[in-house]
């Protein structure tokens, strides 16, 4: 009884705007594969040419590793972290425990961005949560993605960045979305925009 | 399961970029715990464009230290409000766990305290349960006892606004501080975000978990999520 009263956690922790990078673009779609017709499926793309793009990244030790990362983990090997320039992710579907089937599609979802960009191999990172043990509806993932790309529903601005972290909720109250802008010693300012989802099943330790 | 992407228009070289990565996971999102269960998912991946025109960061540039601190930093709020948002949570919580012998037993210890489900529950029915934060340090996984002197460990919760006096000693020098001011204690945990200090007196390490109060609400919210 005396335990405190919920909070309106959107209000007090969602952003009305920010600062984003320069050379990315994002987009983000209702496949189909969330019930509720919601956000649930996002790309990142990274539209810069004048350098070759660097990416890491750190994945559970989770000894059963879900396909996406174990499919991500391959392309940064491959590339020795250059030249990543897209990332795609899906929600509604973890595609985790579904053996060879589910490392096919978490391929396949790579090999559709990659093609949709220009063909590069081993270009896109990818990544999935939500439900554990069954397998990604590919039908509404492929038919996402190509619409994403083929209508160019790409943009930079707050509310597309905004829609790309609310794609990738599950059971989140609210999106995960922060940016700031930093000086180097130089004077020269670079800018960082995160975003994350996360709720329940949070005891992480990546590497 | 958590996911999270951070983009930069700074030009980082892939090897600086996978150290930078790394050095800010460490001190950010695997410090911190809703309900202490790991995911097969858990993805955190960084991207630098190099949209801007400057000299690359490497690991020997001047910059470098500088750009790691400043993502570590960024990553902490990133990896906070995941915290805050914990299922049916109602308080945030940061457990600095102060004055080890070693940086790993301290974030070892400060993981066992986010990580006890007593802990947590006592957090949100506000109760000043200091014998749950004693009894997670004393079966936390660690290597040997080197960073534990019972005589010399104090436990405290630290108020997160401005309300003097901001800090309640529950345990000093090992000994239960009997005269506990319960009303100040109801005050400091009735508060959303507060602090749990714990100083083990061994050493001079310091390690930060952010946690959150196990609530009626997370058990609704996850007895049926597959439907």
């Amino acid at each position: 009884q005396r335990a405190a009263k919920s909070i309106d956690k959107y209000a007090l922790y969602v952003p009305q705007s920010g600062v984003f990078p320069k050379g990315f673009k994002v987009g983000a779609i209702a496949s189909g594969v969330k019930k509720n017709g919601a956000l649930d499926l996002g790309v990142i793309v990274n539209t810069n040419k004048s350098r070759l793009s660097s990416a890491a990244a750190v994945f559970t030790t989770n000894k059963f590793k879900a396909a996406p990362v174990l499919a991500s983990k391959q392309v940064l090997e491959a590339v020795r972290g250059k030249g990543i320039n897209a990332i795609v992710v899906n929600s509604g579907c973890a595609n985790s425990v579904t053996g060879e089937l589910g490392m096919a599609d978490a391929n396949e979802m790579v090999s559709l961005v990659n093609t949709q960009m220009g063909g590069t191999p081993n270009a896109t990172l990818v990544m999935s949560t939500g439900v554990i043990g069954q397998r990604l509806q590919m039908d509404k993932i492929t038919n996402g993605i190509n619409k994403l790309f083929n209508e160019n529903r790409f943009g930079a601005h707050f509310e597309d960045w905004l829609n790309i972290t609310k794609s990738i909720c599950t059971t989140d109250t609210f999106p995960k979305l922060i940016s700031s802008k930093f000086k180097l010693p130089n004077g020269q300012e670079y800018t960082l925009t995160g975003m994350a989802k996360g709720a329940g099943m949070i005891c992480p330790n990546m590497a | 399961t958590l996911l999270g992407f951070i983009v930069t228009d700074l030009p980082i070289a892939s090897t600086a970029l996978n150290k930078m990565l790394h050095h800010a996971t460490n001190r950010s999102f695997n410090c911190i715990s809703v309900d202490g269960d790991m995911s097969t998912n858990d993805t955190i991946c960084m991207i630098a464009n190099g949209a801007i025109e400057t000299q690359e960061v490497k690991e020997d540039s001047e910059a470098f230290e500088q750009v790691q601190e400043q993502i570590t930093q960024f990553a902490q709020r990133l990896a906070q409000l995941v915290v805050r948002d914990g299922e049916g949570s109602t308080k945030f919580v940061t457990v600095n766990v102060q004055n080890s012998l070693t940086f790993d037993d301290a974030k070892i210890i400060a993981e066992s305290i986010s990580n006890s489900m007593l802990v947590k529950t006592a957090l949100y029915g506000q109760d000043a349960n200091w014998g749950r934060i004693l009894c997670a340090i004393g079966y936390a996984k660690l290597d040997n006892l080197k960073s534990l002197d019972e005589s010399k460990i104090n436990v405290s919760f630290i108020a997160t606004d401005d309300s003097e006096p901001r800090e309640l000693k529950l345990v000093v020098n090992g000994v239960p501080n009997l005269n506990v001011d319960e009303e100040r204690a109801s005050q400091i945990l009735a508060l959303n975000d507060l602090e749990i200090k714990v100083d083990l007196g061994t050493g001079s390490e310091t390690a930060q978990f952010w946690t959150c109060d196990l609530t009626r609400e997370y058990v609704t919210i996850n007895g049926d999520y597959r439907s």
